[in-house]
């Protein structure tokens, strides 16, 4: 067990320094250590990462939408490692600025050929991504119904100019 | 081995009974807060067996049967079925497509089947074993987990790594 | 002391009743209610929220941008019992949907006459309901800047189609 | 009493001195994932007070010197000062401007500063008593907040109620 637990380890960890450099940048590092090597079904994982230039104490010090890449590079190298057949994210963009929510969903692409994906989200950058969509609503009061949508009705489903912006 | 169909009928807001297909690819979800776009999500954690009612935001696990409306009666019932395409053979079943379905009624009688016959939770993650697919895999994901992660909240990052290896 | 608590607590109460039903709509729920309310000081407060139509168990069965808006509701309601001189939302708006970031951004511009916004965000609604806007940049890495930026200079700072969807 | 200008230098990811003015009204802070603005946040909450590190998601309170980049020394000190328009007289100070300051040498000494003259923590708490304003507020609210309100963590629920009554 310790075997395949090392050789998982070592696996995962590779494919996290790549994914991490495809969602940052080839210049921003990072790794996964065991706390305890020597004993490592005792030992807790540590992540280490460091966007360029720059030299956190901990991850602990990154910004919302730094931790939210790191740890989805951590949740794809465990996915390269040992694909589950379906993935489902839950608003996961919403602490994301444009061009990491681009990043994000072009993995999302790349591993989809593998893998189903559904994302909830409410990004409209997301939603052009998607191959198919459902809206969700409640015509009546407190009754969810599921309707397929597509760009062309959408704001019937996600109403994003009902409202005027004053 | 891909999730065909959802069907889900007095389940949380789901007073009505839904049926959604899903292809191969990436699959939206979308829609206004408090739709139910989290509750398809929670539906499908049901179904593959959570246990636990907190990871479903509720206080008792009979939290998740359909509790009415203003003009609504409550459900007697709560039902998810969740159909996969087998055609690989990934699951131990010689089904081609294979349909695990989860009933919970009020009176707190609850039933697991498997293509339409009862059988116990345990012949359901028995399927799913290795597959990395269960009510707790690391393959269902919301944010409040990426901050549980982080910190390795409840040996949450180790557990990660031995679902996988 | 337990005067002034129960006469704050009872402006606050009607206060929220009147914020939530302009977050959520006329015919939305909701109340603040004393777990013991004969020892005040003792006392944990409860929120009862009821968008129209449902049934919650509890608050906590509420999605993530109906108790986003709940809290948002219970937060202005103290506002008006005890205008705090400036408020600070870092991407409280990010669980919000369109039409409900309109009126979250909409109540606060009704705030804003008596107190001074500062709203960190990434949704470009948001931005547009702001009277005056700073770019938090790194163009040294990992050396912050500041600047003053509009909507003209906008994508300079909140780079939005630098990446192409694919 | 509104707040007229921020000056960080050496505090977090503002390794060059920042000077931000404000206007009545509602100001937005926009930037790129990890460009700094939570830290013109943080810095607002540190120079009002506060002492818990993790509030400042810093291991130890030394964390919030800027720590320096390949190409940079880290700081020696942390500087923030924050000034406030006092012509209403909100503040208990007879001048028409008030500006705090609070530094934090590397050797750990650390100083609290009101117009320019060293003071104790307890004079800008003083200040501020009954404004509404301190490093703990009901007035400075991030994402977390909500969730630790809703499930009232650490009676925070309560300590809201009690900070406005
Ligand atoms: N047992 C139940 N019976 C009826 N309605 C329920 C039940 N459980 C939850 N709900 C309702 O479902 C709604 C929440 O749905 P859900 O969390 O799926 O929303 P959402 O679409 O994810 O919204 P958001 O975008 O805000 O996250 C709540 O308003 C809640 O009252
Ligand atoms: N003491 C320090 N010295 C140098 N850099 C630091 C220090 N503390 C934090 N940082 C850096 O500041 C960055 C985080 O900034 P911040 O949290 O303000 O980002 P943000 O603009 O709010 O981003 P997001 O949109 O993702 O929330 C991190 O990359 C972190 O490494
Ligand atoms: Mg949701
Ligand atoms: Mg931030």
């Amino acid at each position: 067990a310790t075997e395949r637990f090392l050789e998982g380890f070592s696996t995962i960890r590779e494919h996290f320094i790549e994914v991490f450099r495809s969602l940052f940048t080839a210049e921003d590092d990072c790794d996964l250590i065991l706390s305890h090597p020597e004993m490592p079904l005792e030992s807790s994982i540590q992540i280490m990462a460091k966007p360029k230039g720059k030299k956190p104490q901990s991850v602990n010090q990154l910004s919302g939408g730094e931790k939210t890449l790191t740890v989805t590079a951590l949740l794809f190298a465990i996915y390269l490692y040992k694909p589950a057949p379906f993935c489902i994210f839950d608003e996961v963009d919403a602490p994301l600025d444009d061009v990491n929510i681009d990043k994000f969903n072009r993995m999302i692409r790349r591993f989809s050929k593998d893998s189903q994906f559904i994302i909830v989200t409410h990004n409209k950058r997301t939603m052009e991504t998607t191959d198919l969509m459902y809206g969700v609503t409640m015509v009546e009061q407190g009754v969810s119904r599921v309707v397929p949508v597509d760009f062309s009705n959408l704001n019937e489903y996600v109403p994003a100019d009902q409202a005027a912006v004053p | 081995m891909r999730l065909t169909e959802i069907e889900v009928k007095g389940f949380k807001s789901f007073g009505d009974r839904v049926l959604v297909r899903f292809k191969e690819g990436v699959t939206g979800i979308v829609g206004p807060n408090g739709s139910g776009k989290s509750n398809v999500v929670d539906a499908i954690r049901w179904v593959l067996g959570e246990q636990k009612s907190r990871m479903l935001r509720s206080d008792k696990m009979d939290g998740v049967i359909f509790n009415g409306t203003n003009n609504r009666k409550q459900a007697a019932l709560a039902e998810v079925r969740l159909t996969f395409d087998n055609h690989k053979g990934i699951l131990p079943s010689e089904y081609r497509e294979v349909t695990i379905g989860r009933r919970l009624y009020r009176s707190g009688e609850s039933e697991y089947l498997l293509n339409g016959v009862t059988c116990r939770l345990k012949d359901i993650t028995n399927l799913f074993l290795d597959t990395g697919i269960g009510s707790d895999s690391y393959a269902i994901i919301e944010l409040k987990m990426i901050d549980e992660i982080l910190n390795d909240k409840d040996h949450s990052r180790r557990d990660l790594f031995e679902e996988a290896t």
